[in-house]
Formats: structure tokens, sequence, C-alpha cells
């Protein structure tokens, strides 16, 4: 028997809506430490990383392993039934061929469940090295997703260089080129808006915007994001979930011909 | 010109 439940569908929501531009379809392995997720995108470049605990959940109970193969269109219509402050309970038997969804509303007057039918899927698996980053950027998510966009207007790549003066984005295209230098700050009294930089050596590495675009769908899940680059290692991107887990997004650098 | 590589040319598959 598997089941875990969350007070609020929202932050569900916001999990699928940080994984669905990436992902058609992804397995979801069930223990009794809690739930990961590591799926590459269609094209093998980006890859998604996802870790929800046990101990996050209101309730959860998993009493043998359990991967749930989901197709991620279904999930999300499945998803748009509940209102965001409804409760969600996802269920499944041992060896189940698919998965109820219960949403109940605040003062339990409404309780819906939705099954769906779960996948058998081919997941290739990559072995992913601790690695001692050259650089880790600190900064408001929000700020983070604004330069993507901004940048992506541009061209098809920004170029990130992080030294210890600051951390440049900059992009070039047909229109002309654009560049965005953020500073580290020092505003104790709001930390959610400081940028700092751990600085090993300085790195400047180049990346397809199409995936940061992708990976900013995260941003509604955490005001934070971190970003850790050596040379020539995938970029990680990372978002906490607060008290529940983290997704991390890995994103192969674009290199010179 | 940059080439994009994949994700398997910096980690090994399970």
């Amino acid at each position: 028997m598997f089941e875990a439940r969350l007070v609020s569908s929202g932050t569900l929501k916001k999990v699928l809506d940080a994984i669905k531009d990436l992902l058609n379809e992804a397995s979801f392995d069930c223990s009794d430490t809690g739930i990961q997720l590591q799926a590459m995108d269609s094209s093998h470049v980006s890859l998604v990383s996802l870790s929800l605990r046990a101990d996050g959940f209101d309730k959860y109970r998993c009493d043998r392993n359990l991967t749930m193969g989901m197709n991620l269109a279904s999930m999300t219509k499945i998803l748009k039934c509940a209102n965001n402050d409804d409760t969600v309970t996802v269920k499944a038997q041992d060896d189940a061929d698919c998965v109820t969804f219960v949403f109940e509303s605040k003062k339990q007057e409404k309780i819906s469940d939705y099954e769906m039918k779960l996948m058998n899927l081919d997941q290739e698996h990559l072995g992913i090295p601790e690695t001692d980053f050259s650089c880790v950027i600190h900064m408001p998510s929000g700020e983070f997703s604004r330069i993507c966009r901004d940048l992506s207007q541009f061209g098809e790549s920004v170029i990130i260089s992080c030294t210890k003066e600051g951390v440049r984005f900059s992009s070039s295209g047909d229109i002309g080129s654009a560049n965005i230098k953020l500073a580290q700050t020092n505003n104790i009294d709001k930390e959610e808006e400081t940028v700092s930089i751990d600085l090993q050596e300085p790195v400047t590495l180049t990346f397809a915007c199409q995936y940061l675009n992708s990976f900013t769908k995260a941003t509604p899940l955490s005001n934070r994001v971190s970003l850790s680059m050596s040379a020539n290692v995938p970029l990680v991107v990372e978002y906490e979930i607060p008290d529940l887990g983290h997704i991390r997004y890995y994103l192969a650098p674009k290199i010179e011909e | 010109p940059t080439n994009q590589p994949t994700l398997m040319n910096f980690f090994k598959k399970k």
C-alpha cells in the first residue's frame, strides 16, 4: 500500500508545472523515505531530479518500493480538477496498474477521486557524481526567471560568466546584444533578495535559453534558486521546496565547435 | 558556432 497526503493540492500542481515542460511522462519512485524522480528530456540535453521527503507529507505510507510511471498530460488533467486549497491524497496498491488521486475540500463537504492508469516506462537513470563546483550563485528565483525571459529575446543561448565581482548573463543575435550584471549584495535585512556567490575559480559557460526557461517554471515553488557551475560540466539549477524537498535541473553546456 | 552535447557526454548510464 502506498499513500501520500498533502494539505495543499497547490503544491503538487506547482511540482507538476515545474516538470511538464521538459517531460511528457515520468516514473515516480516511491520508498519509505519519500518520492524520487529522475528523468531526461527527450533530447537528453537536460535532466530533472525531484526529491520529496516522506516527512514533508502530512501523511505518508509506503509498505513496498513502488515505481509509478505517469503520463504528465493526464496527471495535469486530473490536478486541474482540484482547488489549490484542497487536500490531495495519492494512493496505489502494491503492484497496482493504476493510481488514485483523492481531493478533499477544506470543510470536507466535497470529496472526489480520480483514477489514472499507470505506464511501464523504460527509464534510463544516469549516475551523477558529487561535484565540488567552481562557483555557486544563490539569487532570487524571480530575478533568474526574469533574466532568462529577457535574454531569450536576443538569442538562443545565454553566456553565464561568474567572477568574484559578480555574475554576468549575456546573449546576442540578429537584433543586437544584451548584458545583465548582478553584483553580490550584502543586504542582511532582506535575505531573500540577496545575490551571493561562492567562488573557487571564475567560470564562463554557454547554455540554451529554451531549457533555462523551462527550469524557471519551478519559480512558484521557491523564492530562491541556486546555480552551480564548473568548467565543462553540466549546470545545476536547484530550487528548494520548503519543508518538502527539492527540484534540481541539470543542463549540458554548449561547446565550441 | 556552438554545439549542444547531450548529458551522456558527461554522465554515465546507471
